[in-house]
């Protein structure tokens, strides 16, 4: 089973 | 004051439509640096920055750093109404809430203005981290979309694999299965049509197909495409534009959980 994450989690806010 | 002008027109239509089928509205940065843009698909899946250098300009005027949201099928449909051959000048004042396009028809002999409304648009700004990939795959633009059409034909996620013998794509659906593999081949009569593999560690890495086709609609502004990946990092698909800068596309991998 694959989930899909936000790019968001990956990258930080600025 | 902004104003921008470019006699390759026709390349400010091919961003517009490399990106629109991501993104619907978008805030565009001017600062000395050049156009700028960065923005999440509707799903926040996705992430597209564009940079179009100062330099690669005919003209560059930008008095002061300014944002202006626009929506970029509204761009589109005014890019449209330009020729092929076009001079395109872009044009906006600071607090005013529309921009202008002019186009000139390479004779001077037809000269047309449109005016465009922006968008309040609350745009988020993401930092996007220096990494370095375990592999990079350079490969013919038209040889990507190619294999993410076919693909998608198939199975709604490619697997995409580095390992030493090439890059495979690999999807699976109700009808069956693929698997596409290249291999390094610099023994070409171009060098855009040559297929090269960096890998510094095995990777691979599941993403979703729709948005890769999505991404190959930026295959007109580059011969070549650049896909950088690394474990549980977004993938990079990477669009030069010549002399200007680049579109680059952000795809989370989907995680096995």
């Amino acid at each position: 089973q694959h989930r899909q994450f936000p790019i968001i989690i990956f990258f930080a806010m600025t | 004051m902004l104003e921008l002008r470019l006699v390759q027109g026709s390349l400010l239509k091919k961003v517009v439509d490399a990106i629109r089928d991501l993104v619907n509205d978008a805030s565009f940065d001017c600062s000395a640096t050049g156009f700028s843009l960065q923005a999440m698909d509707s799903s926040h899946v996705a992430l597209v920055a564009l940079l179009l250098r100062s330099e690669g300009f005919d003209h560059y005027r930008c008095d002061r750093n300014i944002s202006m949201g626009m929506n970029l099928n509204n761009m589109a449909k005014m890019l449209r109404c330009a020729g092929n051959d076009d001079i395109i000048t872009f044009k906006g004042d600071d607090g005013s809430d529309t921009v202008s396009f002019m186009f000139e028809s390479p004779t001077q002999d037809k000269i047309s203005d449109f005016e465009m409304k922006l968008m309040d648009i609350d745009s988020e700004r993401l930092g996007i981290p220096e990494a370095k990939y375990q592999a990079i795959v350079r490969m013919p633009s038209t040889e990507f979309a190619r294999i993410c059409k076919d693909l998608g034909s198939i199975g709604d996620t490619v697997v995409i694999s580095v390992t030493k013998e090439g890059v495979k794509f690999s999807t699976r659906g109700d009808i069956g299965s693929a698997n596409i593999v290249c291999r390094q081949n610099t023994d070409v009569d171009k060098p855009e049509q040559a297929t090269t593999v960096e890998m510094n560690d095995p990777v691979s890495l599941t993403f979703a197909l729709r948005y890769m086709n999505s991404f190959t609609k930026a295959t007109p502004l580059s011969n070549q495409v650049t896909i950088s990946l690394s474990s549980e990092l977004p993938v990079v698909v990477e669009y030069k534009i010549a002399e200007m800068g680049y579109v680059r596309f952000y795809l989370a991998p989907k995680i096995e959980e």
